[in-house]
């Protein structure tokens, strides 16, 4: 089969914050993450879905370094818009395969999750393009769960006569 | 200032599901998307956050086409996890604005929220990679969109000298 993923990375200095309950009406994105460039602050992952209600969460990841000023700044936000809470959170890392046209193919993902499944390993969030799929997990199981993914994306390519090596 | 957004895009080939209320914990993720592998259905995003609850919502899209069969699977799937609902809706599209090393930039995301903003369009779910936003709105206010964020981004590449023409 088509080898499509090239590579698992990982970041631990992550952390994030999830605006609960904020009103899911237009201008509500625009007026968080505006507050958070205009203090410079670069946000990693943006991740909101939606249940048809009245209101959201909106969920985004940023350096660990950055948590401080991030969650000032999103707390006045998420107070002026009458959000439910802020949740912030630096337990976390970021564990990702990527490959070109990766999600051309159904099961990819699949296999990512299934691996960490195996592990027993929780995925808290999950954020895709054509060329990443991204989970957030708790931090101290990152190392086991970048081996397991490496172990089943990338080295099911070696032949059978390399493995006793 | 840099041009880091090189383009936009669109699909109206979209159809968005969401399982309500899954179970928070591992191994549902991969049961779900592994069934729908198993039918060789081409999953496109796959969005979830985490509200440190027992339960969770898991959205994912896919082509209209698929719609049918995708919510035969997953609703055998999640009735036997318990879930709460099952949601679909063919009624979204799907935008974009792409560009590499995009989201090093604070305020590229936040841009393109308040371009939507000004034309009061609702944004219903948000993914995002270093190298592309995705947001899913309305079908009925796509044109609109695009023309919006274009006007924001591609547009301000012209000098004064040619807006005349
Ligand atoms: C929640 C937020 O994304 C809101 N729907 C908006 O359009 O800005
Ligand atoms: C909801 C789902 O992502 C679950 N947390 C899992 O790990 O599979």
């Amino acid at each position: 089969k088509e080898v499509v993923v090239t590579g698992v990375t990982h970041d631990t200095n992550v952390a994030k914050v999830v605006l609960v309950g904020v009103p899911d009406r237009p201008g509500v994105a625009a007026r968080i993450f505006g507050a958070l460039a205009a203090e410079r602050i670069n946000v990693d992952m943006i991740v909101q879905t939606t249940k048809e209600e009245k209101s959201t969460d909106l969920l985004f990841t940023i350096s660990r370094d950055d948590l401080a000023r991030a969650s000032q700044v999103v707390r006045k936000v998420a107070q002026e818009l009458g959000a439910k809470d802020v949740l912030e959170d630096q337990t976390v890392a970021k564990v990702s395969i990527v490959g070109a046209g990766m999600m051309m193919n159904p099961g990819v993902a699949a296999a990512m999750f299934e691996a960490l499944a195996e592990c027993g390993i929780n995925i808290q969030v999950i954020s895709t393009s054509e060329i990443k799929v991204s989970c957030l997990i708790d931090e101290s199981r990152v190392v086991e769960a970048v081996r397991a993914i490496h172990r089943r994306f990338l080295e099911d390519t070696l032949s059978p006569a390399d493995e006793g090596q």
